[in-house]
């Protein structure tokens, strides 16, 4: 089904974001 | 912009109301999620600050806006090493004296940027992924516009 294919990939989109936003360091100079 | 952020600042326990823009051209709900962001920067005492019966009272609403901007302007450039892009900052007799969306919106981005930066960043974006896809989408495109923007 393609819309199902859509969801999932907007889906993914975002959690790939995220995720990446997650890992980032915390931009404390210290 | 600004429907999908205030439906984010709603996941904070702010005392006041944040429903709607009117709820917040007052500043106040603003500087409580900012306390909540970052309790140990928007302290107590810079939270005393922030004038609470306000009414219909531009000028204190715009006192407040004020100090809320001066505070996260405060905390990009000596807590995150990063200064805000002209472009990314508001207007804020436009949101005091006319309750405007737009620019309502770019104050609630830049909070946004505060709270996927802070230390308990990790908690705020997963709060995010609970929210729905579309308001998802939103925040995702207010960051990235934040990060693009970033001015080290």
């Amino acid at each position: 089904d393609p819309s199902m294919k859509a969801g999932a990939t907007s889906e993914g989109v975002l959690a790939n974001f995220f995720n990446s936003l997650l890992s980032k360091k915390t931009g404390s100079p210290g | 912009l600004c429907d999908s952020l205030i439906l984010w600042l709603q996941t904070f326990n702010t005392a006041e109301s944040c429903k709607d823009v009117q709820d917040l051209t007052n500043g106040v709900a603003m500087a409580q999620v900012l306390h909540e962001i970052d309790a140990a920067w928007f302290d107590d005492a810079w939270l005393s600050r922030i004038k609470e019966d306000v009414g219909d009272n531009w000028r204190i609403k715009a006192s407040n806006l004020k100090k809320v901007l001066q505070g996260i302007m405060d905390y990009y450039h000596e807590f995150l090493g990063q200064q805000i892009s002209e472009d990314l900052l508001p207007d804020l007799s436009q949101i005091s004296e006319h309750s405007d969306p737009v620019e309502l919106g770019r104050l609630l981005q830049l909070i946004l940027g505060c709270a996927v930066n802070c230390e308990k960043k990790q908690e705020h974006i997963q709060v995010i992924m609970t929210l729905e896809e579309s308001v998802q989408h939103v925040v995702m495109a207010a960051i990235q516009e934040l990060m693009s923007k970033e001015i080290a």
